[in-house]
């Protein structure tokens, strides 16, 4: 099972034309295997992206250097993903005797 | 299934077996029909909602074509539930299916639903290996022979937005371009996505406006308008070209290329920082708030027959 322990999703938001077609640029960037959750639509329009914990670093200097405003909208994937699977093992847990 | 749990995530086989169940009680009102099989082999599951007649005018409306986008198939098994129990009280609902027929994907994209629950969550394409490439699968809203292969989808096969070798090379794309043409009945066409509160008409490969765009411009405000009449929920709406990006080779382009002008696709919620992680107790509120779109938009193809 594939986990994404460390991975963050981070809202990104281009505030011009430039920055915009720098974010984009990084949709072109294979070695960063960031995953667009919401592409690249317009500007002040926000983008979020699932960057791997390995690219992480990388990707927060090339923002920042641009000067490109972003915040982090998941600290740890791999936090929210187990929530969600004992939310589901326990309601199904919950379900059986019923059925 | 009034005992279903619809406030939580289910399995493959949880929403297969409610399926079978919502037909065994409605006998007279839902069937479910096979369209074909995904590339692992799962059955391609359409429910049929219909009151009579032979090849009456219809209703399609599939989820979960992006297995990760999880409250389109919650939502979606919703739907069915609801369409079962409003015929009959709701007088909107059942004008509608005296004279037309809905049918029903809800698990479009079956291979890549289970495998979000059993080995990746964050899985979006099919499940078919690409022969020469250490990548599996392709964009199934990149497969269709709708501007196929041009800008807005990857040759890639690693990138998310595969559109795949050659147009309709999905099974599961295929089995549903086979039953539209097969059906040829066809007069509203919904797809539903998630996340990023949109509603978004044709066309997505093309700058061309759409030649009904001034209808189906003003169909979409209404439908987000009642939308967002029950929690405030925001939309955008438009032609997916001009509201998000380019993006060829995209279901309901190919399907108003069909001449089905009421084609639409929905990017449900999340309003807030959970992306496709949803949480469960939004399910309902998001079905809710979405059945008021399809409402508008399912009663406007009723009344203007074409």
């Amino acid at each position: 099972k594939e986990t994404f322990e460390g991975h963050q999703v981070l809202r990104i938001v281009p505030k011009d034309e430039v920055q915009l077609s720098l974010i984009k640029d990084l949709e072109d960037m294979i070695e960063f295997e960031l995953d667009f959750w919401k592409g690249v639509t317009e500007v002040a329009s926000p983008v979020d992206v699932r960057v791997p914990l390995h690219s992480l670093q990388s990707i927060k200097i090339y923002l920042e250097t641009q000067d490109i405003l972003y915040s982090i909208m998941i600290e740890d994937l791999q936090v929210m993903l187990d929530e969600e699977q004992e939310e589901i093992d326990s309601a199904a847990r919950v379900a059986e005797p019923r059925n | 299934t009034d005992n279903f749990d619809f406030s939580r995530y289910h399995t493959i086989s949880e929403i297969y077996s409610f399926q079978d169940m919502l037909v065994a009680e409605n006998p007279n009102l839902v069937s479910k029909i096979v369209i074909g099989q995904s590339y692992e082999g799962r059955p391609l599951n359409v429910l049929k909602f219909s009151t009579g007649g032979t090849n009456r005018p219809a209703i399609w409306m599939d989820t979960g074509i992006h297995s990760r986008e999880w409250v389109t198939q919650a939502s979606g098994t919703w739907f069915a539930k609801k369409i079962v129990s409003d015929y009959g009280s709701d007088p909107a609902l059942t004008a509608i299916l005296n004279k037309m027929d809905i049918f029903l994907e809800i698990v479009t994209n079956p291979d890549g639903y289970y495998f979000t629950h059993n080995s990746n969550r964050m899985w979006r394409k099919t499940r078919k290996p690409n022969p020469g490439s250490k990548c599996v699968g392709v964009d199934p809203n990149r497969n269709w022979d709708a501007g196929f292969g041009g800008p807005g989808a990857s040759s890639n096969p690693c990138s998310e937005t595969y559109h795949g070798p050659q147009a309709n090379s999905e099974p599961e794309v295929k089995s549903i371009v086979d039953f539209v043409k097969s059906h040829g009945n066809i007069k509203a066409f919904i797809s539903i996505h998630s996340y990023s509160q949109m509603l978004l008409y044709p066309y997505g490969y093309t700058r061309t406006p759409a030649k009904d765009k001034a209808e189906l411009h003003a169909l979409a405000k209404k439908a987000i308008t009642d939308l967002a009449s029950l929690y405030g929920t925001r939309y955008r709406y438009g032609s997916i070209v001009s509201t998000i990006y380019q993006a060829s080779g995209g279901t309901i382009d190919w399907t108003y290329n069909q001449g089905i002008k009421y084609s639409y696709t929905f990017e449900l919620r999340d309003t807030g920082r959970y992306g496709f992680i949803l949480p469960a107790n939004q399910i309902i509120p998001t079905a809710n708030e979405t059945w008021l779109a399809l409402m508008a938009i399912m009663d406007h193809t009723y009344k203007n027959p074409y």
